[in-house]
């Protein structure tokens, strides 16, 4: 465990409970896109499914990731149901999974049940932000509030990246499918982050131009 | 053991 994977994980951890704060202070899921966060229930499940034992901190991260995914689906799907606008979330998972099912059966470290649905989860979670994004990008503009959950949870698996850096030369291993997607995470965020900075941290509202 | 790598990363 270093410093970068450390704050990354936190920064996970604090995303969801901006996210929680969010829904409760506005009793709303307005503005969240409930495909993103059902990729993300399916994402944790494929990839914790895993019991291989590491550490105590591991395990409670990993129950509580599930954990809190599902919650925010039951709190999205009954509780604050009614202020979920489904006619706006209207990405085509279908063409996220599809090719990260098929991404996962080539490319693994074995060809196992439990690799592959690693291996899928890694890809999966790398696109997973999508139909957030979309969302974002449809209505043109976002509750603060939503994008400090967005810039937490982007800022994880940036920092993941100079945890995967430290790790290369203090151990010397490199795990070529976790690195490859996250940089296509990350990526995915680098247009949200220029927004975020420019208007967001200067006080202003999230918008974004016509 | 190449099926380890990343696995104690979240």
């Amino acid at each position: 465990m270093n410093l970068f994977r450390l704050f990354g994980d936190l920064s996970h951890l604090a995303s969801i409970f901006i996210l929680l704060h969010k829904i409760y202070t506005t009793r709303s899921c307005r503005g969240i896109s409930f495909k993103t966060q059902a990729l993300y229930v399916a994402v944790f499940v494929s990839r914790y499914i895993d019991f291989t034992y590491i550490s105590v901190y591991n395990t409670l991260m990993k129950l509580f990731f599930i954990g809190s995914s599902c919650y925010i689906l039951y709190l999205m799907r009954i509780k604050y149901r009614p202020t979920h606008d489904p006619s706006i979330d209207t990405f085509r998972v279908e063409y996220l999974v599809g090719p990260c099912v098929l991404l996962g059966l080539i490319f693994n470290y074995q060809f196992t049940v439990i690799e592959v649905l690693w291996s899928f989860s890694i890809f999966l979670e790398s696109v997973a932000i999508l139909p957030q994004l979309f969302m974002l990008q449809r209505t043109g503009e976002a509750e603060t509030i939503t994008t400090h959950y967005l810039a937490a949870l982007g800022a994880y698996r940036a920092l993941y990246i100079p945890n995967w850096i430290y790790r290369y030369f203090t151990e010397g291993t490199v795990d070529p499918i976790a690195v490859t997607a996250g940089l296509v995470q990350t990526g995915l965020y680098l247009d949200f982050f220029y927004v975020y900075f420019t208007k967001v941290m200067q006080g202003q509202k999230f918008e974004l131009p016509a | 053991d190449t099926a380890a790598k990343g696995k104690d990363e979240l």
